[in-house]
């Protein structure tokens, strides 16, 4: 199989729908300067196959929703300029989010896969717009390859070096959880 | 429990080598170096291997040392990108996603990546790669340029299919970026 | 002790924002955004101040974001070489060593960086820079090339002097690298 | 002051002795191929200066010795090709290292500051060839500025992004080390 295609709303800097389409092509490449929302994408990719929120440097499922307004400083920073377009944008910022992604059977078959974040800050997974369960979600996958336990495929910013230099028993359990 | 064990390890352990010499593969970088690194897994216990450890190491070309507290930096990618191909193997899945893994690797080593991906990347084994190195970028299929829309404070996207460029198109995207 | 802390604290606090604006200075990309970030330390506790914290806050420009977690790789990258810079200004150590600092910085912010450097070093503040990227280290005085001699199973070094090469000159060095 | 050159002999992968000037250069870079030695380099300017050996990527001093040979695996795995090899290494590796670093004052007088590791494995420390304590060394560096309780002035590779995240109390010893 493989990914056709993704759909962000209103996921983490990506405001509105956006659209992503891979095509054909079997190596590509998402480019663009720092800050831009590369690493945020692969949240996105990350996030709808039902990857943990912990590891989308996020602490909470609200943080993955798009905000446009300054961070209300614990502390009460709010001092600074922009005081009223700090409240003007709490009012305008999504209180939902969600990623679609368009996946591609070897036997031609497409499957919607469709993780959402409620006003109250659940996560509900759906498949071709079916409710279904993060158990059922994941075996789903899991048919297809795509453990998201092991998370063999997915290699995160920074991580790579760690994958070399992990200790003897954690990678026994990386090799326990693929077989 | 043990026989799954097993045949997921001894299948790893058989491919890592060979994956790890096409990486290290000096066809490849210009210094003669006489083969490929290599590389090798070992159970701690092998009576029941999924309670203890495996030990993974790497010798890169024209090295001595095998444990992996001795590689550089870059050295560490490479042994931790051909982990990575050897588990694929055994269980592939569709596609992989890589958020700038070739952060440590010099231009030689990005390019034994960038040969790696494109002789491997098929219909069922996707790369989706995020990279600052146009010499990895640029041997893409497609290229997805992400960009922040100041006016609207947030992340747009646009996207570009290389294979429809030919060698002289492909000069003057580079210059838009 | 409380006077040392607030001493050390307050010069640094009074540095890190205009050091930070400096380094994302937008005189240096082409975005025309208003003016470079904003950076600054808070004190969780004010009257016991060397027992509690130090909160770190950093925006880059245009963004709106203020805590740590929500930069990205190279937004964080920037901050930290901020703080240091903003330390260095209270302890003026003669020297930096810095080792591949610009893995996770795009090309814009590695120019930055250099122009930073460029700006600061002195014969009281002198840079020794590990760099894979020809962009920052062409910028310097001078280099030192390691190479590993196959034979004798060792590293050597050649120093170059950078500023004996006019502009023509640093081409041809660049090819011989 | 500044850094005017280092010297070392036997450490990590410089075998026999490596001179290395820095001239007058305010800003000197150093390059090479991943494995090449960069990062040792640094690793030697660290350790004559008094930094501990876990800082540098080794476990004991005995490990920035330079070391020609095969390294002994613990489980005897020694049946691969170079056997023989493996033994004569043994016998032709160093048992003592160390690096020399010519610093200049701003008063125009030179230090010399060397560290040696020793064959019994201890380390010792000279200033002007003049033995001393680790205590009188680092508080002679600490005059100069170079603080290496708080290793201000050092970062190591992929540590960067790590000082911009560190915890608030991390912070706040930091500074406190500092002042
Ligand atoms: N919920 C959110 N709403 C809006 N913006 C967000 C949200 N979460 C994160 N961001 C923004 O996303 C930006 C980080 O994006 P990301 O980490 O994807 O960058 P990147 O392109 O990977 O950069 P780098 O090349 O430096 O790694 C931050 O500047 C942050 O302000
Ligand atoms: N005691 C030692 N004796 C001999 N060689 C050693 C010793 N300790 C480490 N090495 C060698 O040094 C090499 C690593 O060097 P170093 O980390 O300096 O590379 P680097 O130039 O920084 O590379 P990168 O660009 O990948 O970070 C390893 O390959 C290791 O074999
Ligand atoms: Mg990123
Ligand atoms: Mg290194």
């Amino acid at each position: 199989g493989r990914l056709v295609g993704l759909e962000l709303h209103n996921f983490k800097s990506y405001k509105g729908t956006t659209s992503v389409g891979f095509g054909t092509a079997q190596f590509t490449s998402i480019i663009g300067p720092n800050g831009s929302g590369k690493s945020n994408m692969m949240d996105a990719i990350s996030f709808v196959l039902g990857v943990r929120t912990n590891q989308l440097r996020s602490s909470q499922l609200k943080d993955l929703i798009y905000r446009g307004s300054r961070i209300e400083e614990e502390q009460g920073q709010e001092a600074e300029q922009g005081e009223a377009e700090a409240e003007q944008g709490e009012e305008g910022d999504p209180d939902r989010a969600y990623v679609l992604a368009l996946y591609e059977k070897s036997n031609g078959e497409t499957l919607n896969l469709k993780r959402t974040i409620t006003a109250r800050g659940n996560s509900e997974y759906r498949v071709n717009n079916k409710k279904t369960t993060y158990n059922e979600f994941s075996s789903l996958l899991k048919e297809e390859n795509i453990l998201i336990k092991a998370k063999n495929f997915l290699v995160f910013q920074g991580d790579v070096e760690q994958i070399a230099s992990q200790s003897a028993s954690e990678l026994s359990k990386m090799i326990e959880t693929i077989s | 429990r043990y026989d799954l064990f097993m045949t997921a390890f001894n299948h790893i352990a058989a491919k890592i080598d060979p994956i790890y010499k096409e990486l290290t593969n000096p066809q490849f970088s210009t210094s003669m170096t006489l083969g490929g690194g290599s590389a090798y897994l070992t159970l701690e216990d092998e009576d029941e291997p999924y309670l203890s450890g495996i030990r993974y190491h790497a010798m890169p070309p024209m090295k001595r040392f095998k444990d992996m507290e001795f590689l550089s930096g870059g050295e560490k990618t490479i042994a931790a990108l051909s982990l990575l191909f050897a588990i694929h193997s055994f269980i592939p899945s569709p596609f992989f996603v890589l958020d700038e893994v070739d952060a440590a690797l010099d231009n030689g080593n990005v390019a034994k990546i960038a040969k790696y991906i494109l002789n491997h990347c098929s219909v069922d084994f996707q790369f989706i790669v995020i990279s600052l190195k146009n010499s990895l970028f640029e041997k893409s299929d497609s290229l997805v340029g992400i960009y922040r829309d100041k006016d609207d404070n947030c992340s747009k996207t646009i996207t570009l299919d290389l294979r429809t460029f030919d060698e002289a198109g492909m000069a003057n995207a580079g210059a838009g970026a």
